[in-house]
């Protein structure tokens, strides 16, 4: 453990409770993609599969166990609670245009062709791509409540501090994953935009819209 | 060490 991935996995959980929180309080999943939720519960299910093979350390399996419940308690806020409110109509990114070239790749592309690995695989490629049905819903509404705005900041954070943590591994423990390198700097790249946007408008104090 | 071994990140 390093300080960037701790801090990574630190953003990443103040992410997913920040939208949790934004949804329970305002008792409405409004501007939040269910498409982007969706795969990102199933990027949890199929990449943490190995609670039940192997065991790393408390904190892992705790970390694991809280970004499954939790992955799957916004599903069932978006998707029965507060369903009313869930904006299909500008949900419309369509899902199998990732999962299935991800679901492809991660056959053709991993480190070892056994069930579990290829599910491991299947989930670092999906994760990379699962924002974008939410970054496609924000550019057709124009804009995005702030609160959405910081959930996106912390979970873009997230990859951005696990590359460092994976500069900081290769050095100092000759560890390097190519596969989860390669997809984590896609994932990352795909935020720059975001990024900036963000930075220049909500750290200012305004919300976040996009230039006509 | 390349990839597939125990993985111990998130």
């Amino acid at each position: 453990m390093n300080v960037f991935r701790l801090t990574g996995d630190i953003a990443h959980l103040l992410a997913i409770i920040l939208l949790l929180m934004k949804i329970w309080k305002t008792r409405s999943c409004a501007g939040v993609s269910g498409k982007s939720q969706m795969m990102f519960a199933l990027v949890f299910t199929t990449r943490y599969l190995d609670l039940i093979t192997n065991f790393i350390s408390l904190y892992n399996t705790t970390m694991k166990m809280i970004f499954i419940a939790s992955s799957y308690g916004t599903l069932y806020l978006m998707f029965l609670k507060f369903r009313a409110t869930y904006d299909s109509n500008h949900d419309t990114f369509r899902m199998e245009f990732l999962v299935v070239p991800v679901a492809g790749l991660s056959f053709l592309v991993n480190h070892d062709f056994s069930p579990l690995e290829i599910l491991w695989t299947f989930s670092i490629y999906l994760e990379s791509v699962a924002i974008l049905p939410q970054l496609f819903m924000i550019s057709k509404t124009g804009e995005a409540e702030t609160i959405t705005s910081h959930y996106l900041f912390a979970l873009g954070s997230y990859r951005a501090l696990y590359i460092l943590n994976w500069v900081y591994r290769f050095y100092f423990e000759g560890f390097f994953d190519l596969i989860a390198v390669v997809a984590g700097c896609v994932q990352t790249v795909l935020y720059c935009d975001f990024f900036y946007l963000y930075i220049t408008k909500v750290w200012k104090g305004k919300k976040l819209t996009l230039p006509a | 060490l390349i990839g597939s071994r125990k993985k111990d990140e998130l």
